[in-house]
């Protein structure tokens, strides 16, 4: 599904360069479930936004489910998104203006899905991570942990083939991480998602069937 | 130092009200090392938000170094705030404008430190945190953990008498983690200062000498 061959990425803040991914060469099939572990400035999230076709790497070539990535242009890309990538951001990135239900629901309204359907969908992912009694709130209305189960519930409401979650559980307790990566693992055997998680927990990358380990923008 | 009695707190949101805290009562005396542990969405963040001053209780009384704190109006507040409270936030709450470098010096500069001095020292907490090779960037040039270390090194800058940090490690690698911890400890044994950490990692709470247990807004 995922062919990433010799990406490298350097960040331009004006005169000065920062590097940060090195020669990346990456396969992952569909339907694996794939831990990537770095220290804090490796370039997970920097790696994460290249796979879900947020941003550009500087060099090399990004294959798709078979499509050549930089070959699109902007409307091509955003429906390939759209309908196949689910992304849990490490910032949360939610729209303070919309309520959390509103939040939730937003990705299936792009994809046209009825407004009776989408809300029904909204609002059992948002009981599945513990937060039913939190649909009329906004964002700034909520604890950090609650944030960021939203994050998560609105990953998994377009139904994605590629789940990109960048450090998922960093603001949780135990018990919502469990049920986080309980509800991972569920999808992952039901729906067989294509699961890619960034995580400094070694507990998480313990239970993960494959750890990419990555250090200094570079794949060991 | 820290004196709450029977504090409660409701939000309101139009007509819905969502009670959070019931009743704390809570001493911590000057110089202890203290940890709270609870579940997402318990009402730590809440409680930490009282103790630093940002927000005020619906009911009860807080004695901060044996003042009254509602006695006080919005600059002697204000002022009591800059001068004694370090506050780590959740979200870190970094000026986007600024580089690195001038967030973690603008508390000294509210406090009239001059402007040599405070960059000396400004550089030095963020080479403890890691941070040397990124003074010039800006917050959203920055890896999720990065940021989290900015916010550290600003809450230290004016060598408060009372740290608050809430999930100061959530977005960190083991190494960054334990620097975390290490500078804490450090500062702690060095200055005195009173030390409340918010955690979900049980690690942390093992390591600290006291632990304060909050569930549904009540103090175990
Ligand atoms: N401005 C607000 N208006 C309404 N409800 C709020 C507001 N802020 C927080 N809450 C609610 O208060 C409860 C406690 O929030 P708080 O941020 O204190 O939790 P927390 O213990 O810090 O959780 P976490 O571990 O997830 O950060 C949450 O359930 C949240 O939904
Ligand atoms: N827009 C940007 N401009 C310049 N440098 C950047 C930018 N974004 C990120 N960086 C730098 O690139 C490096 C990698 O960032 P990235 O966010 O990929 O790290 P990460 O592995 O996700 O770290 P963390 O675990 O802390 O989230 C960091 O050192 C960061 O300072
Ligand atoms: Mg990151
Ligand atoms: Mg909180």
């Amino acid at each position: 599904l995922i062919e990433l061959t010799g990406i490298s990425k350097t960040y331009h803040m004006g005169e000065v360069s920062v590097p940060v991914l090195h020669g990346v060469d990456l396969t992952i099939d569909a339907g694996e479930h794939v831990a990537i572990v770095g220290r804090s400035g490796s370039g997970k999230s920097t790696l994460m936004n290249i796979l879900g076709c947020l941003d550009q790497p500087s060099t090399g070539s990004y294959q798709l489910d078979g499509r050549e990535v930089d070959t699109l242009d902007d409307d091509e890309l955003s429906d390939l998104r759209g309908r196949m990538v689910g992304f849990v951001f490490q910032s949360f990135h939610l729209l303070r203006n919309l309520t959390v239900l509103q939040n939730v629901a937003l990705p299936m309204e792009y994809q046209g899905v009825a407004t009776p359907e989408r809300h029904a969908r909204a609002k059992e992912l948002l009981e599945r991570v513990g937060l039913g009694h939190r649909f009329d709130h906004r964002p700034n209305q909520l604890s950090g942990g609650e944030r960021q189960r939203v994050a998560i519930a609105r990953a998994l409401s377009n139904q994605p083939s590629l789940l990109l979650a960048d450090e998922p559980t960093g603001n949780l307790d135990s018990k919502a991480r469990e049920a986080t990566l309980g509800l991972f693992d569920e999808l992952h055997k039901q729906t067989g998602v294509t699961l890619v998680v960034v995580t400094h927990d070694d507990s998480i990358a313990e239970r993960t069937p494959r750890v990419i380990r990555i250090a200094d923008g570079r794949i060991q």
